[in-house]
């Protein structure tokens, strides 16, 4: 089955390529992205993260990265591993406190060299974070990996929906394959007595992914660890494997 | 004190540009936006919105705007108005449903076209909802209106504050007024046994202000009534006046 790897300048992927997504920024892609690598790797996976939220990026510190990644020779770049992820960043390259003001030729080339110049070697999953809505990044995965897949995170507000799922539609035009929906911040549970709030709404997921004729991938529910694991560098499944938002 | 007034070309503005944004999405920005103007025209300013958030557009659902704009003559654009305030938004250009793949260039005229061909008549305050980011957007809006305050939002998550700052780090760049910060979802109250808990994390909004040398406005509960009356398109100052949301 040698041919159904996909072979990159500096190494393979043996599974997919899942380009994590949104038409909407703050639904919990980033979260979803570092949480999904977590539980890959720990079932034996060889993972691989792009965090191309070129102007929001937070993989690094959700998945603890500290090391920058080093220069192998003038154009081989080494990406920083945790917990035998690789993690390639914008944050690895830049100060987080600078403003981005980059133009599109700029950000595009950056990720292409993401793509070609980075020793990947081999890996399973290579997983993307997008910047959320519909702009030059998704454009240049979808026209430089046409083998990507995209999941698309949305939160429960069925009105956010149509801003979320824009994403999905641009992947249609550029025949680009729609791996799914997850539906973030689902439900609300409160830690004292239990009850259940909906407190972003109901129903958002399961239309979108009726309306883009796929399927709901899962249902997480907003639990305060979640942000507080994200905050510490250990997303949730490494903190609290039982938890039931990492055995989606 | 005439000469205090801004021109446009079709308007006056009495009072403030005011700027929303956010190097963040789905901190709430919109919401903010929304509930400010509504709060602003219920105490009889006379208040103008620019949904300036060309790729995730929401203005127009939130504060419940059915009519399209319409032209007066080829150059001339009459906004649509809801409880007195008069709304421009890409919504009420273009279907929802369609990716928006617009580069810079055409994004610029059109928020020209918005401040110079819609005829405001007489402003207290004109809005604009600037899409998240450091991107093509804020930046034309600190180039054509130099007089334009900030007011970023940001969530309490301290870590997410260096990302919503970012606005900020620009608006110092080029010489564009800082008005304050506010932080929304900063806590949420359990609506059963009234359990207060901090799902988004506690400080950020106090530590970004003090980080910008500037003041904390507001810090906002998550209230699914908020949500709930978004979606309804009446925003939560005209539900339920009493809530403290918008009293801010
Ligand atoms: N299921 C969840 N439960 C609790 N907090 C969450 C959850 N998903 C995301 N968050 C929090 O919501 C905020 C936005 O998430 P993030 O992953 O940064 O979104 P995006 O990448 O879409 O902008 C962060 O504060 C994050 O910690
Ligand atoms: N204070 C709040 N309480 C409850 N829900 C809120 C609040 N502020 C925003 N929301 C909800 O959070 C989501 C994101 O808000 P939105 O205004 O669209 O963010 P942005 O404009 O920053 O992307 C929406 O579902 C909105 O209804
Ligand atoms: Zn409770």
């Amino acid at each position: 089955k040698e041919e159904d790897k996909y072979q990159l300048e500096l190494g393979t992927v043996n599974e997919r390529f899942i380009a994590v997504a949104s038409g909407k920024g703050g639904v919990g892609k980033s979260t979803v992205t570092a949480n999904l690598a977590v539980a890959l790797s720990e079932r034996g996976y060889k993972v691989g993260v792009i965090d191309a939220d070129i102007r929001g990026f937070s993989i690094p510190r959700i998945l603890g990265v500290e090391e920058r990644p080093k220069a192998e020779s003038e154009n081989i770049i080494i990406p920083p591993q945790v917990n035998g992820i690789k993690v390639m960043s914008m944050g690895g390259l830049m100060e987080e406190e600078k403003p981005i003001i980059w133009r599109g030729p700029l950000l595009s080339k950056t990720f292409k060299q993401f793509v070609k110049e980075v020793r990947w070697g081999e890996l399973d999953y290579l997983l993307f974070d997008l910047p959320p809505g519909t702009g030059d990044m998704p454009l240049n995965l979808m026209q430089q990996l046409p083998d990507s897949e995209l999941m698309v995170v949305t939160t429960p507000q069925v009105a956010a929906t149509k801003v979320s799922g824009r994403v999905a539609k641009m992947a249609d035009e550029l025949d680009c394959g729609l791996l799914g929906v997850v539906e973030n911040m689902s439900y609300y549970q409160c830690s004292e007595c239990g009850a259940k709030e909906y407190i972003f709404g109901q129903g958002g997921g399961a239309e979108l992914a009726a309306n883009l004729d796929t399927g709901l991938l899962a249902e997480l529910p907003l639990v305060t660890e979640v942000r507080e694991s994200s905050d510490q560098g250990e997303p949730i499944v490494t903190v609290n494997p039982e938890a039931d938002i990492s055995q989606k």
